[in-house]
């Protein structure tokens, strides 16, 4: 929050990478793989 | 070659992973304000949240929803978006409401009511909404993003923000997003500033990148780098991506194309890179890319992966043409250490068989985290190294524990790129300095 220096400061939550995140993330690369595969090789 | 539509020139945006995204921050939208947690990204720029008109989509389910019959101060503006992510997409209608950060309160704020949001991503995300930090010409529907107004506000003393992650697993607290200066309390010594070189996102220009202290050559003559706080990992050209693979012991994919291209080809580039030939003419000179002046472009020609079978796939073919090009790089770097021909091609199948899958996650052993080598980055011509306690991701405890290298690969092609993307992991190590004032991004010690 405001503070007398002026600043407005936000304090961030960090949400630490489980198991869970990860196997959606393998979801979601499996979704996506093909897109991203093909911009890899700088394909549209 | 077809013409991009609006939001389709965000291109870039759309090789964001927000599934890794791991720091959030709450805002309030309307009034009174309801509240949301929200991802503060720098490589984006509309603000969205899901909207209480989302009815199909299961992520709306799992998150707050924006009312506006709930809302004194909310303004109509219902004109359609959609804005399409690597990990997803989500679309919608614009709204304008007063937006609450800390204790500001951002008047007049055009953000995107969510009515679709289709991936999987959203649906398992710990975060209702993401709120871009980034310049208004890559906002979708040219919306005025939310720091925009609150500097046009006068509600901040400087235009700078600044964010600092707090890497220490055993701190409750996360992190801080500071407007209006920097804290320096979450800082040591002083910035190191390099001007914007691509408003739109804060991209700036980056020199070499250095492993256990040595070229990896490839960004010797510049690469292009963004500093995104909504990206969790650090992303980078494969050929650097691979080189790093090798050296941390990473295992990555066995690539056909890689080891086909040394082995039928290796012999050549050799030759050619001895006999000083322009190392960006090989891979043409060879047939496998077309030079186009700067660099190697695939020549869309038939793969001599499989003789029997010859295939004239053109992704395949790119593929070669990309391998060929790395596969230049990687024995320039070699020959520079004077190594002999047979340990240059072992070196070179070993970098094959270290490939990494595109923005995909690759796995190291944990024992050996504290011999992997530092992993330096060269920004305004000072080195910002990582340690590999700094890259390496632990996931669980004890006999349960995983590591994960804080690399991926991402190949963005000239002339946006070679390009890196700078997330959490390097944000981590170092506290950020985003000084819209100036146009410039400064980095120094995180404290």
């Amino acid at each position: 929050l405001a503070s007398a220096d002026g600043l407005v400061r936000i304090g961030l939550k960090k949400r630490p990478i489980d198991e869970n995140n990860r196997i959606a993330a393998r979801l979601v690369e499996k979704e996506e793989g093909p897109l991203l595969a093909a911009r890899r090789y700088g394909l549209r | 070659g077809a013409p991009l539509k609006e939001g389709e020139e965000t291109d870039i945006i759309a090789l964001k992973n927000y599934m890794n995204a791991q720091y959030f921050g709450e805002i309030g939208i309307g009034t009174p304000p309801q509240k949301f947690t929200v991802i503060f990204d720098t490589g984006s720029s509309n603000l969205w949240v899901p909207s209480s008109k989302c009815y199909f989509s299961i992520a709306c389910l799992f998150h707050t929803k924006y009312k506006s019959g709930r809302s004194s101060s909310y303004h109509k503006n219902g004109k359609s978006a959609s804005i399409h992510y690597g990990t997803g997409a989500i679309s919608g209608f614009f709204s304008t409401d007063h937006v609450k950060v800390g204790d500001l309160v951002v008047k007049t704020q055009d953000f995107i009511e969510a009515t679709k949001e289709p991936s999987v991503t959203f649906v398992v995300a710990k975060f209702d909404g993401i709120l871009g930090l980034g310049f208004q010409e890559i906002s979708v529907g040219n919306a005025v993003p939310v720091w925009y107004n609150m500097v046009d506000q006068g509600l901040i003393k400087e235009p700078v923000f600044s964010f600092w992650f707090n890497r220490n697993a055993n701190d409750g607290e996360g992190g801080e997003i500071v407007f209006g200066g920097a804290d320096p309390n979450h800082y040591k010594g002083n910035h190191t500033y390099v001007p914007v070189t691509q408003k739109g996102y804060w991209q700036f220009e980056m020199g070499d990148v250095l492993v256990g202290g040595q070229s990896t050559g490839f960004c010797n003559g510049g690469c292009a780098a963004i500093a995104d706080s909504g990206t969790s990992l650090l992303a980078g050209p494969t050929t650097i991506i691979a080189e790093i693979n090798q050296k941390i012991g990473a295992s990555g994919v066995v690539s056909q194309e890689c080891k086909a291209v040394v082995a039928e080809y290796g012999q050549q580039i050799l030759q050619m890179l001895l006999a000083e030939v322009q190392p960006g003419k090989i891979c043409s000179s060879i047939g496998l890319c077309t030079f186009d002046g700067k660099q190697g472009v695939s020549a869309g020609i038939e793969s001599v992966v499989n003789k029997d079978t010859r295939r004239s796939a053109a992704g395949l073919s790119d593929a070669m043409c990309n391998v060929c090009e790395m596969a230049v790089v990687w024995m320039q770097n070699q020959i520079s250490q004077n190594q002999t021909q047979e340990l240059i091609f072992n070196y070179l199948n070993q970098l094959c068989e270290k490939l990494p899958s595109p923005m995909g996650e690759s796995s190291v052993d944990c024992s050996s985290v504290a011999s992997m080598p530092d992993i330096s980055f060269t920004i305004g011509g000072k080195k910002f190294s990582l340690k590999p306690e700094q890259y390496i991701l632990q996931v669980g405890e004890g006999y349960a524990a995983q590591c994960i290298s804080g690399f991926t690969a991402l190949d963005v092609p000239p002339p946006r790129g070679p390009l890196w993307i700078l997330g959490d992991v390097f944000m981590g190590a170092y506290h950020t300095v985003f000084d819209y004032g100036n146009m410039r991004v400064g980095f120094a010690d995180a404290a």
